[in-house]
């Protein structure tokens, strides 16, 4: 099965 | 002072409803120009972004910035309270505790008034770039839940392909497996029906299946919903407003 990215993994905090 | 009347209540409980079971704690932004919205689910792997523009509204007027910290199952109560057909107006002070909801039943000259206290909810922002997506579809966002509804009961990951002429969903699990193929056309008489399709490169992803169930809770309020995907980013599935919008920004899930 794959694994799940998380959002973090794209986006920075503000 | 904020005060934001919506024409319908029902407008305002479907832009609740489409996002209330994948995230609960939420920071309201109202400033002059509309009320603006973003919270990630739990497991920081779906981001809602919301925004109701001042034509959304009936009245709007926000003289200062305010922020309304809300958790939604507060809120689904205090709607379920008002009518569909009831306008409903939001009424906040420059510094609230709370924040009013007032329904309105013009013909029968009924008020109903719930007031909601808010929280101080401690969210990060995401910066979202706008970038340039590898395939951009447009397609009847009823057809969509059916596809996600469906291809759901065979497997936890949900598979996107989508070449020039196609677009195919896919999903292969334990009972077995299931794939709806696609094509763009164009309905005249029905243009709601027609399927969009713009592709600059092919794209070939993964989703997990619990997201995007609660992704096309979305679909009360459009006809559409637009999916752009690429290889590099989460993908954007989006229901447009009257003016505004409630975005699912989703991360994809990918071989090691």
């Amino acid at each position: 099965s794959k694994d799940q990215k998380k959002l973090a993994q794209y986006y920075v905090k503000t | 002072m904020l005060e934001a009347k919506f024409e319908e209540a029902s407008l305002f409980k479907k832009i609740i409803d489409g996002f209330k079971d994948c995230v609960q704690l939420v920071n309201f932004q109202c400033k002059e120009d509309g009320i603006i919205a973003q919270a990630v689910d739990d497991s920081r792997v779906l981001l809602v972004s919301l925004e109701i523009g001042i034509e959304a509204f009936q009245e709007y007027r926000c003289d200062h910035p305010v922020t309304l910290g809300i958790d939604l199952n507060s809120l689904s109560k205090v709607l379920r309270c008002g009518n569909n057909s009831d306008t409903l107006t939001l009424i906040a002070d420059d510094t609230p505790d709370s924040v009013l909801l007032l329904f309105e039943d013009t013909k029968k000259d009924r008020i109903a008034e719930y007031s909601l206290k808010l929280m101080d909810i401690d969210a990060d922002f995401l910066k979202i770039e706008e970038l340039a997506y590898d395939t951009t579809l447009l397609m009847p966002s009823s057809e969509f839940t059916k596809i996600v509804r469906d291809l759901s009961q065979f497997s936890d990951s949900l598979n996107i392909m989508i070449t020039k002429e196609t677009i195919k969903f896919v999903a292969d699990g334990d009972i077995g497996s299931g794939s709806v193929i696609l094509k763009p056309f164009v309905n005249m008489d029905k243009p709601e029906e027609s399927i969009k399709l713009e592709m600059d490169q092919p794209v070939d992803l993964t989703f997990g299946s619990k997201y995007l169930q609660d992704i096309v809770k979305g679909s009360a309020l459009s006809e559409k919903v637009g999916v752009r995907l690429s290889s590099e980013a989460p993908a954007l599935f989006q229901f447009d407003l009257k003016s505004g919008y409630l975005q699912f920004f989703l991360a994809p899930k990918f071989n090691d």
